[in-house]
Order: structure tokens, then C-alpha cells, then sequence
């Protein structure tokens, strides 16, 4: 029996460094 | 020794804010330009690079950006082999050639000046 491997979907996000936040007033 | 995310392995599927999928190497600007217009928590800024530097271990390298409009420095410490997408250019990092034979990614050389893809928070006070 071959078990059905799931491909991993990545959020676009993780792609994207986070940086700094805005600071708006 | 520092792991690299798997999501940069040429052929990896990426979902957006929309739903739709699609593979990294084929991402474009207006990708997550329109994933961030969607979602109501991250905005996208645009990082230039300023400085880049030798790092703390071998390979490594830090990388000094200039973020959003307040022009906030920020500096970063990653593999010289760290993917970033600049805009209207995609994908690149500071030793391509390493890039693409890791992840079979097509990659440009980054270069001070090159302007990049980045998130902030929206709203955040």
C-alpha cells in the first residue's frame, strides 16, 4: 500500500520578511 | 549550522490571500502586492538595501534595509543564500549562485539600492 503523501502549501506571508513595524498616528 | 526554509525549493506551492496557488518561482510583484491588499493585518513596505556586510559566521551575511517611509533601519543576519524579492525584478540574494544550486530557484545578485519586499503591521500604534 502507498500511502498518499499531502504536498505542503505555504502561506504567501512566510515568503516575506517581516521587518519593522509602521508606526502611523 | 542555520536551516533555510523549505519554502524555497523551486516547485513549492504558495498559496495567496485570494486562494489562488501558485509555484515560487513563478511569484510576481503583484502577488503580494495584491495578497497584502487583501489582508487586514500585514501591509507591504518596501525595504531598500543600504548595507551589506560580512556576518558573524561563515556564509553568513547582514544586511542593512532602510524600511517604509520613515526610512526605519534595519538590520538582518541570514545565509547568504536568503532569497529576497525585490520589486519588478523577483527573486535574489547576496550569492545567487549558492540560491539556485540549494533550491534550484532562479536568482538575482542583491545589491545596494535594490528595493525589496517587506511587511509591517497595518494600524499598529
Amino acid at each position: 500500500n502507498v500511502e498518499p503523501r499531502s504536498v505542503p502549501v505555504f502561506p504567501w506571508h512566510s515568503l516575506v520578511p517581516f521587518l519593522a513595524p509602521t508606526q502611523s498616528d | 549550522p542555520v536551516s533555510l526554509p523549505p519554502f524555497f525549493m523551486r516547485g513549492s506551492i504558495i498559496q495567496l490571500a485570494d486562494g489562488e496557488l501558485k509555484r515560487v518561482e513563478d511569484l510576481k510583484t503583484e502577488d503580494f502586492i495584491q495578497s497584502a491588499e487583501i489582508s487586514s493585518e500585514l501591509k507591504i513596505d518596501s525595504s531598500t538595501v543600504e548595507r551589506i556586510d560580512s556576518g558573524q559566521t561563515p556564509n553568513a551575511v547582514v544586511i542593512q534595509f532602510s524600511v517604509g517611509e520613515l526610512k526605519a533601519q534595519v538590520c538582518v543576519e541570514v545565509l547568504g543564500e536568503y532569497p529576497f524579492f525585490v520589486f519588478g525584478q523577483g527573486w535574489s540574494s547576496c550569492c545567487p549562485d549558492r540560491t539556485t544550486q540549494l533550491f534550484e530557484l532562479s536568482c538575482a545578485k542583491l545589491c545596494v539600492g535594490d528595493v525589496c519586499v517587506s511587511l509591517t503591521l497595518r494600524g499598529m500604534r
